[in-house]
């Protein structure tokens, strides 16, 4: 069983937000 | 066929044909009779006149042309004959034929450089001290191959027509039977143009019968000419051994018809993207051909590294630059960072590295592992490029930790 690819709308970047890659 | 490669296209020496170098070239004398006329010389009419193109005519027995200098009045008086090859020429002898008495003291200068400098290849002379400063028939050794010499040979006065003075610049030196270890001796054979000066005339008698050479410390008041109905040059377009003919530029300059993927007026260095190994002349055993640097197809320039090749074992040297599709390496034989080999692809395929393409939240890096294409994975993500949460975990809000245990 596969798992499903990560969702990047799930993240929350509040506080990581130099983090964030492009999108 | 090519005479450069042989039956199964392996390179092999080639070296163009021997000729007579100067045979139609021109030669710049510093005196022609003629002008002004004279009873027997006249510039201006083609029946009396002697232009130094006759040196370089083609001469039948039945008709000899002959350059004839001014009619000179005081000895000694350089007279300089000068000819112009066009390129480098290996040569193997220098002749002249006299129509008039062979000169008492003659030498014979060479340019490397297309007459920038002169240097002596031999001396003619009875008196080799006293005119040149040198022993008459010294000998050769391996130490001074290249040291010109003079003799006292080919200077009588008899044959009063006719006579010649033929250099050969072989002979006699210890390495002409090795000629092709011998850098020395391929140097000294080396000539750009050739230059022939006549310092002295034989002895004359002036009208009181008086022999002037010596007394007079070798001036002569008699009149005199000196006169050459052929000049030779004979020898070889010199080529180093990568080329069988030599032809003419668009510039209408002489140069070597290169192979062995050599180039330059006498295939005198690689061509471009030939530098895995050094360039070298060609001899009889070894065509020395320049070889192709291995980039796998993926770069247009290289550079040669003596390093690298002394480590290879003299085999290899060759340096790739700018490789692209992703490459890297001296070869381009493997991937940059950043990418990974597809093995299902040849090394010299365009897309022979495909990008790692690591999850921006998911991995813990850019670069993944060259060969297999796995990048860095955070905590609980799996995957080749690390998108997804291994299995007992499930996605979290944070960024910095993607996947966490599911309670």
């Amino acid at each position: 069983d596969v798992m499903p690819t990560l969702d990047m709308a799930l993240f929350d970047w509040t506080d990581y937000e130099d983090l964030k890659p492009e999108m | 066929p090519d005479p450069c490669y042989d039956e199964n296209g392996a390179p092999r020496r080639c070296i163009p044909e021997f000729v007579n170098a100067a045979f139609g070239k021109e030669v710049q004398a510093s005196s022609t009779c003629g002008k002004p006329p004279t009873r027997h010389c006249n510039a201006s009419d083609p029946r009396k006149a002697h232009p130094p193109s006759y040196l370089t005519d083609l001469n039948t027995a039945a008709n000899m042309t002959c350059w004839r200098s001014e009619m000179l009045h005081h000895s000694p008086q350089n007279i300089t004959l000068t000819l112009s090859l066009g390129k480098k020429f290996e040569v193997v002898y220098v002749s002249l034929q006299f129509c008039s008495p062979r000169p008492e003291s003659t030498a014979i200068f060479k340019s490397m450089d297309y007459g920038k400098t002169w240097v002596p290849y031999q001396y003619y002379s009875s008196q080799c001290r006293k005119i040149y400063g040198k022993p008459n028939k010294a000998t050769v050794t391996k130490q001074n191959e290249q040291e010109a010499l003079c003799t006292d040979g080919q200077t009588d006065l008899y044959p009063l027509t006719g006579g010649l003075i033929a250099f050969s610049t072989l002979d006699g030196r210890p390495s002409a039977q090795d000629f092709d270890n011998s850098p020395v001796l391929q140097d000294w054979v080396t000539a750009t143009d050739i230059r022939v000066i006549f310092s002295r005339p034989h002895v004359f008698r002036d009208k009181g019968g008086r022999d002037n050479d010596e007394e007079d410390g070798g001036t002569s008041s008699s009149p005199y000419y000196y006169a050459v109905g052929e000049l030779q040059v004979g020898g070889r377009c010199k080529c180093n051994g990568h080329a069988s003919r030599c032809v003419k530029d668009k510039e209408d300059k002489l140069v070597c018809d290169c192979k062995h993927n050599t180039e330059g007026p006498e295939c005198d260095r690689c061509k471009p993207f030939h530098y895995d190994r050094p360039w070298q002349r060609a001899n009889t055993r070894e065509a020395n051909e320049c070889l192709a640097c291995n980039c796998n197809l993926h770069a247009r320039r290289c550079r040669f590294n003596m390093e690298l090749y002394k480590l290879s074992g003299r085999k290899s040297g060759g340096v790739c630059l700018n490789c692209r599709h992703n490459t890297a390496g001296r070869h381009c034989h493997y991937c940059k960072e950043g990418f990974y080999r597809d093995l299902s692809k040849s090394i010299t395929d365009r897309k022979a590295c495909k990008a790692c393409d690591c999850h921006p939240v998911g991995a813990a890096g850019k670069t993944c592992n060259q060969t297999t294409g796995q990048c860095p994975c955070k905590d609980g993500v799996t995957g080749l490029t690390c998108n997804r949460c291994a299995k007992g975990y499930q996605q979290s809000r944070s960024p910095v930790a993607p996947c966490i245990k599911i309670p």
